[in-house]
């Protein structure tokens, strides 16, 4: 299944969103 | 070792190994994870999620992990 650039671009964007609640959580554990 | 239970790791080890670039579906996971129910498997990717170790892609069922590429 090949993607639309809009599907693309909407997982990129949660790709973002959950590198940046992963280095959060990190941050608090430390 | 790395905080998750068992299930929370077995789906994310099969999330990350996953190729595909919108995901795999929480049915993909039942499906692979035969004995694990489709309750426990919601609620692990749920914490997964909430963690940042995996997001949803395509729509909310398929979901790829942060750390397979």
């Amino acid at each position: 299944m090949s993607l639309t650039a809009e599907q693309q671009r909407k997982i990129e964007e949660n790709r973002q969103r959950a590198l940046a609640r992963r280095a959060q959580r990190q941050a608090a554990q430390s | 070792a790395n905080g998750l239970s068992p299930s929370q790791n077995q789906v994310l080890s099969l999330i990350r190994s996953c190729p595909d670039a919108q995901g795999i579906s929480t049915q993909d996971l039942k499906q692979r994870l035969s004995g694990m129910s489709l309750a426990v498997i919601k609620q692990a990717v749920e914490f997964l999620s909430n963690e940042g170790h995996i997001f949803s892609t395509i729509d909310e069922d398929h979901f790829k992990s942060t750390d397979n590429d």
